[in-house]
């Protein structure tokens, strides 16, 4: 698979609806310090299920647009990412024999709640990690590495490294 | 099962080795179980850049960290295949001639998947297919398509 | 003592936000006591760039907390007075906008304590009186004095 | 006070005795990845009494020349910090009422000693330390900041970063 699309609204800093198409190849991310670049990161590891503290947030309801200076505060924070299925990977989860050229996985968050949607309905936490697994991606795998964590696997005790080759194998 | 774990360990090691000697033009680099054999006891990285005495792993500078790291991430896809890497100013700790290095490298990979790095570095993006520029204004961002040329 | 303590605490929270504003252009920065006027709880650093909403500290980006460390460290050495500052690649994270302010800092903190800075950077070395280069071969490292021009 | 001199031999990638003079002003350090500019900057901590865990060593003996693929071990490790002394804010260590242009500090290991030395003689850590305080040297203060450590202060917990201004004040 691939991504084909992020959209994201009420993201931390990314206040109106925002769409962002991903192709083939090698695309950088550029911009000065503050500008939203990681936050633009934190909203794909945010919608494959990243948890809070793992996104610069104490708490889910810190990802909502805050208003900043000028506007007032975003209602709900929502992501949805556009995973291309021609290869026909997700099939199995389209019910019924039909298919789709590509599948959504969204996430949406409130003060008050959190929900996951599947092509645009809900579905469970464990259900987008099943999905995600279909297409060999794994929101805590050494794929998604955010800023300053390169080194990690350098840092970590060797048991915890060694259980990262567990999930590998 | 322990038979998989030690096939696994040893097809990574062997691509842990290759990429290692690519970003550092030689030297050696494995992975071993502390205690060898025993699947349960921790993972040991060595990693032996050219001309230099194989050391304590925290010894090695910030930018043979970050290529060390690389090279790990690499061979962990080599055998894992996922689709896509995104990768958040990876390069902060490189010198030119290794950003230059690296970004080779991506830039290969993202002929199989998707490669999306997030940099400061000119080199790096010299490297790209295309960019996205994000600026923010009042405190909320947006996102533009870049020209590259 | 509570009042020496409280006396530096005013004092350096002072030079935090104004050398904050200059590193931000605008923007304001405090020192704070968890629970006020108690010496022995913690102290938090609140941190307000322009435009934005003050935020947790970990929700600033990695060039934002460069600039905030930065300007805590500045408004110490404004109360204590140490003869240098050795700082090694303080500026990786810092876009170029922010390597030429937190350069410029520097250069004006050079006039009165020295200052050796460790970069990869070439504005950073711009800014710079002098350099020297580090070279390793078979293993060993040599320094040399370079000429700037 | 400022460092006029910094000479090292058998420390880290330091095989032979390098004089490395200092001035007033802005210097900068530069090299390749993995040259030696952070041992420069590890030798100068080491010198002031920082440990060997805050100079990416297990142990002190790490910190020794280790021969690279092409030479011998060193035997020992050693580095001494000439600081000037013309605004006479050493003099009262010169002892006699004595004085000169500028102090030497030295810390010298080998496998299996550790040794500080003032103007050449043996003396203790808490001397050392003593030395460097009247010159408003804190070997762990905010002055001496090692690679990936400027957002320490960040991170810290807020009773640690407390106790920096406690020191302070
Ligand atoms: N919930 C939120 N609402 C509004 N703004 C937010 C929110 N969360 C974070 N921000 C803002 O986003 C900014 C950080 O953005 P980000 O980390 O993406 O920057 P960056 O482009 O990665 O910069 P750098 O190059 O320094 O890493 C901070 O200034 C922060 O105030
Ligand atoms: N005791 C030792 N003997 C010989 N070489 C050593 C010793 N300790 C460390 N080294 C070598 O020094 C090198 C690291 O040097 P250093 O950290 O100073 O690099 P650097 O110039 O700061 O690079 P970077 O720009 O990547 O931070 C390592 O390759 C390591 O092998
Ligand atoms: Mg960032
Ligand atoms: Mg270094």
């Amino acid at each position: 698979t691939r991504i084909n699309k992020v959209v994201l609204s009420g993201f931390k800093s990314f206040q109106k609806k925002t769409v962002i198409p991903f192709f083939d190849g090698l695309t950088t991310i550029v911009g000065e310090n503050g500008a939203g670049k990681s936050n633009l990161f934190d909203a794909i590891s945010f919608v494959m299920g990243r948890r809070s503290s793992q996104l610069r947030a104490d708490r889910l309801e810190q990802l909502i647009f805050n208003g900043g200076e000028r506007h007032s505060p975003a209602e709900e924070a929502q992501v949805v990412l556009h995973l291309d299925n021609q290869e026909s990977v997700f099939d199995r989860f389209l019910g019924n024999g039909s298919t789709a050229p590509e599948i959504t996985l969204g996430r949406r968050i409130t003060r008050s709640s959190s929900t996951y949607t599947f092509m645009g309905r809900a579905c469970s936490r464990a259900q987008v990690d099943e999905i995600l697994e279909a297409a060999k991606i794994d929101p805590d795998g050494q794929q998604l590495i955010a800023q300053g964590m390169i080194t990690d696997i350098i840092k970590k005790n060797p048991v915890r490294r060694r259980e990262i080759l567990d999930e590998v194998s | 099962k322990r038979g998989r774990f030690l096939e696994t360990l040893a097809a990574v090691t062997v691509q842990f080795d290759r990429i290692f000697k690519e970003l550092f033009q030689g030297g050696t680099a494995s992975l071993e179980l502390e205690t060898p054999g025993d699947i349960s006891s921790g993972l040991l990285i060595k990693a032996h850049p050219p001309e230099k005495e194989p050391h304590v792993l925290d010894s090695l500078s910030g930018g043979e960290q970050t290529l060390v790291a690389a090279a790990f991430i690499f061979a962990l896809q080599e055998y894992q295949h996922a689709p896509f890497f995104i990768l958040d100013e990876i390069d902060a700790a490189l010198d030119l001639m290794n950003v230059t290095r690296l970004s080779r490298m991506l830039r290969d990979y993202a002929k199989r998947l998707q490669v999306i790095v997030v940099s400061h570095n000119e080199e790096t993006v010299r490297h790209a297919d295309r960019a996205y520029g994000v600026t923010m204004k009042n405190g909320v961002s947006q996102v533009l398509a870049l020209n590259l040329n």
